[in-house]
């Protein structure tokens, strides 16, 4: 049974790509065969794991828009997927066209649920499915919602991180109240911690008391080679798996798939 | 004569809104009357300087989509405009509500120039505005952009930071050829620095290779004075004026300002 994850926080930086490449390649590493989808323009998921985007000949943009092309396939998700440096993963790319879909889709009918349905012969086909968001509680990332069946909050223990979380939880109902009932928060992973400031303790503290038993025991600390992995077209667990930050990876990815692997 | 800076970058996290409350600020102590304008729904320069948003009668968003209020009065910015805790420095706060704006403006006439049309009664009162935004390139950015005489643009030193350049810089061209023609790229600062790792050094480099002349000398190390400061309310050259974050900035201010001095 497929289950589809949207990484999630309208926050810029609190580490949503970076969180969804190293699930994703987590379980891919664990044996299962993982989608990882990209939705943010920026497309540093596609980047970060070395696709080149000059070189697509069709990317999530197609998907969300081009319903002529769509007409002339009969597997236009197949057709749009590419292989990544890590078997077992394979990923959706976006490209900057992506920026334009916001304003393609607006006067769309059931502009919301467009993702959800260009995803859904990927049920089938793969275990998991993980979804890249960009900065923004705008319709791609409402369609990301729509689409997911979790959703998993990354929090950057620093002062604004915590400024926006009341309307991200509100976005998340009425999503779950209007659109898709059945999405639920997975839960809450505490990002770039550095333990040697109270800044990060004192963060860490307030959102424990905010999500009660749904923060995450792994905590991400920060640790340069998450940084630099992205430049090698690598997840940390391939361009450094002693690292602290490839260790922590690692047991999140148990904590939150860890009956899957049962 | 007034100067507008936009502070511009769709990369979430690289510091924009740090540098927006502590080059305002530094204006501000040197003796300018400054306008600090928050145009990021998240609202990070309102809270950042401890305006509380529950208390505002009214915002940006008013000031970008309430025709008929504006209607009632003589002075809608001056109705809008708060003090902060820095003398000298004013804000247009920011509310969650200005996450609706997108939508209400996409239909409107003259839609990109609506943020210019408010401003400009400022252009006489201060002698410096200067404009946070959010991280994208959607419409309140665009609008941001037309409203500004500059732009400084933050890049994280990561790799991520230097994807989206080539995408910021095809926008800010296009503003300068149809709406905004007098629009300038004041500089790009270097934010996050951190000194000990590779890739800091190795983004540096390249950055400086992709804007030759237009990287600013001062490079704003990673300090967590910076982090601290907002969660207090105050710019940090007010929160620890010796810390390295605060000279950098202070130092960054006297470089993109110097001559203003004179
Ligand atoms: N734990 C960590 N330690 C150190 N650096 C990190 C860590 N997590 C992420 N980074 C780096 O911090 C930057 C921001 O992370 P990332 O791009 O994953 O955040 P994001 O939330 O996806 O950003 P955006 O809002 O722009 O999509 C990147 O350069 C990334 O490599
Ligand atoms: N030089 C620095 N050293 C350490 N921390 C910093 C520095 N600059 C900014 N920060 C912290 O990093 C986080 C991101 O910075 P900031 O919010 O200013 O970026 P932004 O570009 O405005 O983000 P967004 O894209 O969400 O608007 C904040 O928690 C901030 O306090
Ligand atoms: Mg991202
Ligand atoms: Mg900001």
């Amino acid at each position: 049974m497929t289950e589809a994850y949207a990484i999630v926080n309208q926050k810029g930086g609190v580490g949503k790509t970076t969180t969804a490449i190293n699930l994703a390649a987590g379980a891919a590493r664990a044996g299962q065969r993982v989608l990882l989808v990209d939705v943010d323009p920026q497309g540093n998921a596609t980047s970060g794991l070395g696709v080149e985007r000059g070189k697509l000949d069709r990317c999530m943009y197609d998907l969300l828009t081009d319903d002529e092309w769509k007409e002339t396939t009969d597997d236009p998700l197949g057709d749009v997927v590419v292989p990544t440096s890590v078997e077992g993963l394979w990923l959706v790319p976006a490209t900057i066209e992506l920026a334009g879909a916001e304003l393609s889709l607006a006067a769309a009918i059931a502009r919301e649920t467009k993702l959800q349905q260009v995803l859904e012969p990927g049920r089938g086909r793969y275990d998991l499915i993980i979804i890249d968001t960009a900065p923004s509680l705008g319709l791609l990332t409402i369609n990301s919602l729509a689409a997911a069946d979790a959703v998993i909050i990354p929090i950057q223990c620093e002062y604004y991180a915590l400024e926006g979380l009341s309307q991200l939880l509100r976005v998340i109902k009425l999503v779950q109240g209007q659109i898709n009932q059945h999405l639920r928060i997975a839960g809450v992973v505490l990002t770039m911690f550095d333990g040697r400031t109270n800044l990060a303790r004192e963060v860490a503290e307030e959102v424990v008391a905010h999500f009660p038993g749904r923060v995450y025991k792994s905590v991400i600390p920060r640790n340069v080679r998450l940084a630099e992995a992205p430049s090698h077209g690598l997840p940390v667990v391939a361009y450094d798996r002693s690292s602290t930050g490839a260790r922590a990876y690692q047991s999140l990815y148990e904590e939150v798939f860890g009956d899957a692997q049962a």
